[in-house]
């Protein structure tokens, strides 16, 4: 930093390359980087003992509130929809592909033919390269990513665990009618609860049957009871973006949430409080031979376009003020009422896209 | 990005026994991968 350490000391005395202010900023930030690689590695270290990492709601992450995340990850989509030329192409995307472990194999066309990042990011795959398990009793990843959570919902709070010591409600994630919550409630202080049976369930029943089911099973003989259980799925950058159907289904509803755009790191997930909740979403809500099922698409800074096969005209991450994370979500009922659209196992419904 | 799946698939069974009691019988929905496992789109997750 100091130029007196080259050359004519006299010459150089007291001239500096960098402003002191700014010196002092870039040591600062060296250092808090440097804190931030030993917390992560002190995190893992403790994963690979089997010690959960635990909430830990921290300053900076209601600093990141007040940042414009909405209009950076506006910023970064333009930015990697610019055109690259030919010629460097497949270098920046190989480059890309190393950094984020994307196989380059199974990409469907030559590198050179996308034209920007973007266009990259959302590629399809060669015929083959995903195939679907056809067993009819299987229920499918609809997407390539890393496995966070996953488990049955129990109890009248029916919570997904984000980290050890904080949960998200499922209701306020897929925008189910708060009427169904109370409605299970409701049922679980009434005596006669086993007067129900899952046969005489509806289709607007499963939240009921669900929450509960602890006090059903004693009184039923030879008849199967459901349970709602839950995959929640990471994707990291250098994967495929592209979701499909983890079942043969009926879409009943779709449901858009323009909330936040919080990033979904590791790091965010142990200190965001209602990280999924918060962030911008599209929930696809419906039925299949089992019951009900849900599939909620959240975006993050990076990744906070969502686009949905069968809403073509819906735009995520638009220009928005911040009131409009209050707002209620947009939803739409798909017809004929009560079949909706019928969609197979492994087709594609939905999609991210960066910016 | 992230994805959370939830959906309704059978819990348990109960079948009565010749004395009076129950047991729980197969049949019950159970995932095939754990948390930290990469996946991709069209691997069972669960069965």
């Amino acid at each position: 930093i100091h130029a007196a350490n080259s050359g004519d000391s006299q010459a150089g005395k007291g001239k500096f390359l960098l402003p002191g202010a700014t010196a002092a900023v870039l040591v600062m930030l060296g250092a808090l980087h440097a804190r931030r690689m030993y917390d992560d590695k002190k995190v893992v270290q403790r994963k690979e003992k089997g010690i959960e990492p635990e909430f830990s709601p921290d300053f900076k992450a209601s600093l990141i509130r007040l940042l414009p995340l909405r209009s950076m990850s506006r910023f970064w989509g333009s930015l990697m929809e610019v055109d690259i030329p030919v010629f460097m192409r497949p270098t920046i995307y190989k480059a890309w592909a190393r950094a984020f472990h994307s196989d380059l194999q199974e990409v469907a066309l030559p590198l050179e033919e996308y034209p920007s990042l973007q266009a990259f990011f959302v590629r399809s795959l060669k015929e083959g390269a995903r195939p679907i398990d056809p067993d009819p009793n299987c229920l499918v990843s609809p997407v390539d990513g890393k496995v966070l959570r996953l488990g049955e919902l129990r109890g009248p709070g029916t919570m997904i665990e984000q980290v050890k010591g904080f949960s998200y409600s499922v209701a306020s994630l897929l925008g189910t009618s708060s009427s169904l919550h109370d409605a299970a409630e409701e049922e679980l202080s009434r005596e006669h609860i086993e007067q129900s049976t899952p046969e005489n369930s509806n289709a607007k029943s499963w939240w009921r049957v669900s929450v509960a089911s602890p006090k059903l099973r004693d009184q039923t003989v030879l008849s199967p009871k459901k349970g709602i259980f839950y995959c929640v799925i990471y994707l990291h950058p250098g994967d495929y973006h592209r979701v499909h159907s983890p079942v043969d289904w009926n879409i009943l509803k779709c449901r858009h949430f323009s909330g936040h755009l919080f990033p979904q790191n590791e790091r965010a997930i142990r200190t965001v409080r209602n990280l999924y909740v918060e962030n911008e979403r599209v929930v696809l809500e419906g039925r299949w031979k089992e019951g009900f099922v849900a599939i909620a698409a959240i975006g993050a800074t990076n990744v906070g376009s969502i686009r949905v096969n069968l809403e073509p005209e819906l735009r995520t991450n638009r220009a928005v003020s911040r009131m409009v994370h209050s707002l209620p979500p947009e939803e739409r009922v798909y017809e004929p009422e009560g079949t909706g659209v019928v969609v197979k196992k492994g087709e594609e419904i939905a999609g991210f896209k960066m910016g | 990005s992230t994805v959370v799946v939830v959906f309704e698939a059978p819990a348990w069974k109960w079948k009565a026994r010749e004395d009076g009691t129950f047991s729980s019988a197969s049949g019950d929905f159970g995932f095939c991968v754990r948390p930290g496992d990469k996946v991709r789109a069209g691997e069972t997750i669960g069965r």
